[in-house]
């Protein structure tokens, strides 16, 4: 555990949280993508199926839990609680396309051909391209209120900070995994356009409101 | 050593 890693790891989870405050309180999901959150949600349920197999830290399984958790409430509120508050019409990224490309990546792309670690790795490449349909969604309807701008500054300072921890840990420990380092470039490449909007536009106290 | 570091990470 480095310092990069524990700011990154808390930046995911506060992301978490803000997204699952702004549907609490404000009783809807609206400018929410269910078809981002339906990937996150698989990508946390094929990643951490080793919590059955494999003990690394009481801290490594609260936090997985948590991830779980999260998600499938997130996707109960979304698609059952408050349906009627969900954007379907704008939510039409052709996500099922990800998951293909993902699943073809993983069976030829990984470190080794085994179930648990196919799945590891289709995991990581569907995370890093799970946003495309809520970034899809929020050009489409041109704003974003700021909670959910901050809930998305949140998630994507996350795999940039992870990035940094990858960095030291190559340097420090000698560890490197290209599989998940260059997954980890493109998750926060997508969000380049985004982190721009968000520090000239919402930290300055404006909407983010795509320019036209 | 690779097993390593990604089964530690989120």
């Amino acid at each position: 555990m480095n310092v990069f890693r524990l700011i990154g790891d808390m930046s995911h989870l506060a992301a978490i949280i803000i997204l699952l405050i702004k549907i609490w309180r404000s009783r809807s999901c609206s400018g929410i993508s269910g078809k981002s959150q339906l990937l996150f949600t698989a990508v946390f349920t094929c990643r951490y199926l080793d919590l059955f197999t494999n003990f690394v830290s009481i801290y490594n399984t609260t936090m997985k839990i948590f991830f779980l958790a999260s998600s499938y409430a997130t996707i109960y509120l979304i698609f059952m609680k408050f349906k009627a508050t969900y954007n379907r019409n704008h939510d039409t990224f052709r996500f099922e396309l990800l998951i293909v490309v993902s699943v073809i990546l993983a069976l030829l792309i990984n470190h080794e051909f085994s179930a648990t670690e196919i799945l590891w790795t289709f995991s990581i490449y569907l995370e890093a391209v799970a946003i495309l349909p809520q970034l899809f969604m929020i050009t489409k309807t041109g704003e974003a209120e700021s909670i959910t701008s901050h809930y998305l500054f949140a998630l994507g300072s996350y795999r940039g900070l992870y990035i940094l921890n990858w960095i030291y840990r190559y340097y420090v420990e000698g560890h490197l995994d290209w599989i998940a380092v260059l997954s980890g470039i493109v998750q926060t490449g997508l969000y380049c356009d985004f982190f721009y909007l968000y520090i000239t536009r919402v930290m300055k106290g404006k909407n983010l409101t795509l320019p036209a | 050593v690779m097993r390593y570091m990604k089964k530690d990470e989120l």
